[in-house]
């Protein structure tokens, strides 16, 4: 067996089936079912304990899904890739994804043509406790599907990883259970003749229910309850608590009806007469007229007072205060970049609706301006771009949220914008954060969050193997904002208000530590930069 | 010099070798421009060989055509941890 390394540090789990994902092809109920069996598998042999759950907020939470389905794991359709699982932690650890274009089977016997779900299920549970695939064949951990047999048990090697991980079952004996009330045989004693004293216990037998889920304590047996000191007909004690006024502490009366402390006490003559007791004077808080008073929520009040009082009006000298519209103008020296480009040998930084131009002269004058002055064909309501780059045909190509808008020059081909799903990447996604062609291989690269494709050119289409995650570009972390390739030949990626330097052969970062971009590429003093925004 | 194109079969395993942690996904982009595909390829068929308990050829045979088709965990059976096991040390 192997240990992948994180583990969970509770042992009572909580796992639910994903509401909005439940398999399109087995009933819910029969899923649910074998998926706690599953878990009792590990149950069984371990000192874990599973509760079911209906929130997205349990530890494992199951879901079926087809094809890409929002992580790095696309599934394949039927066959080969069955399902796979997050190892233990927060947030998708421990989650597990079946594909469910997968013939499921909910019995074990007929798995002749499907594929048994209590067989996969447990194998993926295996990983969301944080084991790693084995090489022992006939393990439950090894990766190739091997069906499941009628009572199958925890193979060895998977029992060896998972208590080395959680520690055996702790099983306590029979005899220590208190029991109540009590319906089965005690122990029965026999002394013999002899010195030898022989104890012969007559134990229940140990009956598993698959359904008892939903125990909080999951205890074969429910603890004895404590005999109720208060019945029915007799009243039980209340707790003290304090009068309205904060003063008096009660401890011996019934507590009034605190419906509205506003109107405590004000009984009427009905209630005066029937319950005497309820009736205390208060003594209501003097108001100080020196300060405004302010309302004071629970607190009584004296309606013969003019309580609360209105704040005092300071008079205001009178302003005339024009309205600016609002602007989404980018601060030159201090703001972050929604995408970077090298347009015909020419810098483009772009940022909000705006864009700045550095060329060989460096920066042209007038600028920020606005992105639509030099690409009309944008959409009107944009209020930012999200990548941008020049394509080898020389054509510059825009994205924004779901759309790619592609321009010869400064002018919007005919049949753009068209829909970044008719690239290849998923129709899910909202939008990309970078584009770039790099220039250690001549290919284009897409970003989005934590993944990256390569994109085909030629075909128009985004490559095979892809997505992967973005760890491959190591110092970079996820979520982008923009990268591009310089005139230097090196690719820099950015985001926030800083930047990397990118070293295309060891395929990870110059400097873990990022650079500010205002000094550097908007030649911004550095004093003002690192004064105003400590950087990160 | 860029090796030789991939035949159709070879990029499927290969996908295959990347998918399931045998061959470190990314690489093929940096081993276009140093050429050193091939050992890693046949070092990967051999490990693979090796965890699905088929006898170790370093070739594609039918075990281990066999071995491919099957279903299985999309998880990959080497995982990050193991990264420095699977790069080949420089020769």
């Amino acid at each position: 067996f192997a240990v992948q390394g994180e583990k969970w540090h509770h042992t009572n789990l909580t796992w639910s089936l994903k509401s909005d994902r439940p398999p399109s092809q087995l009933d819910p109920y029969g899923t649910r079912d074998v998926l706690a069996r599953a878990l009792d598998v590990w149950e069984q042999a371990s000192r874990l304990t599973f509760r079911e759950v209906n929130s997205d907020e349990a530890d494992i939470v199951v879901s079926f899904a087809k094809r890409y389905h929002d992580d790095a794991y696309p599934f394949d359709g039927r066959g080969l890739i069955l399902a796979h699982a997050f190892f233990p932690g927060s947030g998708r650890g421990g989650d597990a994804h079946f594909d469910d274009d997968e013939l499921w089977m909910l019995s074990s016997n007929d798995d002749d043509e499907g594929t048994s779900l209590l067989a996969v299920a447990a194998h993926e549970f295996g990983h969301s406790l944080g084991l790693s695939h084995s090489s022992v064949k006939g393990a439950l951990m090894f990766p190739w599907y091997q069906g499941i047999q009628p009572n199958f048990e925890l193979p060895e090697d998977d029992r060896n990883g998972i208590q080395q991980m959680y520690g055996p079952k702790v099983r306590k004996p029979w005899a220590k259970i208190p029991y109540y009330p009590v319906d089965s045989q005690p122990p029965t004693t026999t002394t013999t003749t002899t010195t030898t004293t022989t104890t012969t216990t007559t134990r229940r037998p140990y009956i598993h229910h698959h359904n008892r889920h939903n125990r909080p304590d999951h205890t074969p047996f429910a603890p004895p309850r404590p005999p109720n000191k208060y019945p029915t007909y007799y009243p039980r004690p209340r707790p003290p608590y304090y009068t309205p006024d904060r003063r008096h502490y009660n401890t011996t009366e019934e507590h009034p009806r605190r419906t509205n402390h506003n109107h405590y006490p004000r009984p009427t003559p009905h209630e005066t007469t029937t319950h005497p007791t309820t009736y205390r004077p208060v003594r209501y808080p003097t108001v100080n007229t020196d300060y405004p008073s302010y309302p004071r929520p629970n607190y009584p009040t004296d309606p013969r007072h003019d309580y609360p009082r209105k704040p005092y009006n300071h008079p205001r000298p009178t302003t005339t205060t024009r309205p600016t519209p609002p602007s989404d103008k980018p601060d030159t020296c201090n703001t972050s970049y929604d995408a970077v480009a090298l347009i015909r040998g020419e810098l483009f930084i772009f940022k909000n609706r705006y864009h700045w131009r550095i060329g060989a002269q460096g920066h042209y004058p007038g600028y920020p301006m606005d992105i639509s002055r030099m690409w009309p064909g944008l959409p009107r309501d944009f209020t930012r771009v999200d990548a941008v780059y020049e394509r080898p045909d020389r054509k510059i190509a825009f994205f924004i949220g779901k759309e790619l808008f592609l321009f010869d020059t400064q002018n919007l081909l005919p049949g753009y914008p068209r829909a970044i799903s008719e690239l290849g990447l998923p129709s899910s996604l909202e939008k990309l954060d970078a584009a770039m062609v790099w220039g250690h291989n001549g290919k284009t690269y897409f970003y989005s969050g934590s993944l990256y494709w390569k994109y085909d050119e030629e075909e128009g289409h985004v490559e095979l193997d892809y997505p992967r995650d973005m760890s491959m570009w190591k110092g970079v972390g996820y979520n982008i904002d923009s990268v591009f390739q310089w005139k230097d030949g090196k690719t820099y990626f950015f985001k926030g208000r800083g930047f990397w330097k990118f070293n295309d052969l060891q395929m990870k970062v110059e400097h873990e530590r990022q650079l500010p971009s205002a000094p550097f590429w908007m030649g911004c003093p550095t004093e003002r930069t690192s004064r105003r925004s400590p950087f990160r | 010099s860029r090796p030789p194109r991939s035949t159709h079969h070879e990029i499927n395993v290969r996908s295959y070798l990347e998918t399931f942690g045998y061959l470190q996904k990314g690489l093929p982009e940096n081993l276009l421009l140093e050429g050193d595909y091939e050992d890693d390829f046949r070092i990967a068929i051999k490990t693979l060989q090796e965890f699905g308990g088929i006898p170790v050829t370093g070739v594609i045979d039918e075990d281990t055509k066999s071995l491919l088709k099957q279903k299985r965990c999309g998880r990959p059976d080497r995982e990050i941890g193991d990264e420095e096991n699977i790069r080949r040390k420089k020769r």
